[in-house]
C-alpha cells in the first residue's frame, strides 16, 4: 500500500511535462 | 529559435511547460519558502488527469491525501492564499465522499492567480532567473 506522500508524489510528477 | 528561459517570462503557463522552468522556479520558491503553492497546482492537474484511468478508492486516498498536506492546516501557505467558501467547499467532497475529477478546479485557479499577480513576477526578477539567463 503506498503512503499518502508516495501516493502525492507520484500524483505531482504525472501532472509534470515530459522532458523535451 | 527562442531559447527556453526567454519563454519562461511569457507567461506562467510557459514557465510550468518546461521542466528547467518548473526546477528553477521552484528553487526560488523554496527560497522563500512557499515551494508548497507550486506542489499543490500540480497535484491538482494529476488529480484531474486521472479521472479514467484509477479506481474511485485511489481517487479518495489522493483527495484525502492533498486536502490533508495543503487544506486542513490554516496556517499553510496554500491554505492561506484560497477562500474559505472553496476550502469549505473541498472539506465538504471530502467528508461526504463526493469525488470529483473538478473537486479542487477552483483551489488551483485561487492559487494560479495569486502565483501570477504574486510569486511569478517575482521569479523574474530574481537572482536566481537572471543569473540563469
Amino acid at each position: 500500500i503506498d503512503s499518502e506522500d508516495d501516493l502525492l508524489q507520484e500524483c505531482i510528477s504525472s501532472a509534470m511535462p515530459k522532458k523535451k | 529559435p527562442t531559447p527556453p528561459y526567454l519563454k519562461w517570462a511569457e507567461s506562467l503557463h510557459s514557465l510550468l511547460d518546461d521542466q528547467d522552468g518548473i526546477h528553477l522556479f521552484r528553487t526560488f520558491l523554496k527560497q522563500e519558502d512557499c515551494a508548497d503553492l507550486l506542489d499543490f497546482w500540480f497535484a491538482c492537474s494529476g488529480f484531474r488527469k486521472q479521472e479514467n484511468n484509477e479506481g474511485n478508492e485511489k481517487m479518495l486516498k489522493l483527495a484525502k491525501a492533498i486536502y490533508k498536506k495543503y487544506i486542513l492546516d490554516n496556517n499553510g501557505i496554500v491554505s492561506r492564499q484560497i477562500k474559505p467558501a472553496t476550502k469549505s467547499f473541498i472539506k465538504d467532497c471530502v467528508m461526504k465522499l463526493h469525488i470529483d475529477p473538478a473537486m479542487f478546479d477552483q483551489a488551483q485557479t485561487e492559487i494560479q492567480t495569486m502565483m501570477e499577480e504574486n510569486t511569478y513576477p517575482l521569479f523574474l526578477k530574481s537572482d536566481i532567473y537572471l543569473e540563469y539567463t
